[in-house]
């Protein structure tokens, strides 16, 4: 379903979440629990915002009665130690290869994915000020490294 | 129709809420 203007903020979260249907979907479900969650703060009152929220919540209950043999799903504090662990593991290939000196697409979107993975974490609480710096460090990474590329510069 | 029509939006509102706190057991 097309997601309504009011909700820009979190199309990239939905996108995460559909690039790991298949290869993690414990990813794919707390993605998906974050943009119900910021959706709802964003607009649940307009009816195509309703509309699409309700899908997105069937979506959401179907995928944890698939999942429901999946401790990251049915215990939430196995879920943060998941969602932590992915999104360190795809921060840290992303700085060792701008340490590297090595700047390509996969890189930027592993800052980019890993600051989304960032905002997912705060479903189970208040993010860790480690958490904090990483989400900012990696999101403005990616965007400057894009826009060197983009203007045919070589990131410092 | 106006107030029925907010009703209606409200009612949904709340469903939605009670179903996002079933889904994570806060019920």
């Amino acid at each position: 379903m097309a997601l309504p203007s009011q909700l820009k903020a979190i199309q990239h979260h939905l996108r995460t979440a559909q690039e790991h249907d298949k290869r993690d979907p414990v990813v794919s479900y707390y993605c998906r629990l974050y943009a119900m969650q910021t959706g709802m703060k964003l607009d649940s009152k307009t009816p195509e915002c309703r509309k699409f929220l309700v899908k997105l919540m069937d979506q959401l209950e179907m995928m944890k009665k698939e999942l429901s043999d999946n401790e990251s799903i049915s215990q939430e504090v196995v879920g943060n130690a998941h969602i932590e662990n992915y999104a360190l593991k795809m921060f840290l290939y992303a700085d060792n290869e701008d340490r590297g000196g090595r700047f390509h697409k996969n890189m930027i979107k592993s800052f980019y994915t890993s600051s989304l993975l960032y905002d997912v974490l705060s479903v189970f609480g208040e993010l860790s000020e480690e958490n904090i710096q990483h989400r900012k460090y990696a999101r403005w990474k990616a965007t400057y490294i894009h826009n060197c590329m983009k203007n045919g510069e070589t990131p410092k | 129709t106006g107030s029925l029509g907010s009703s209606v939006a409200s009612a949904e509102q709340d469903e939605l809420s009670q179903r996002l706190a079933k889904l994570r057991d806060q019920v």
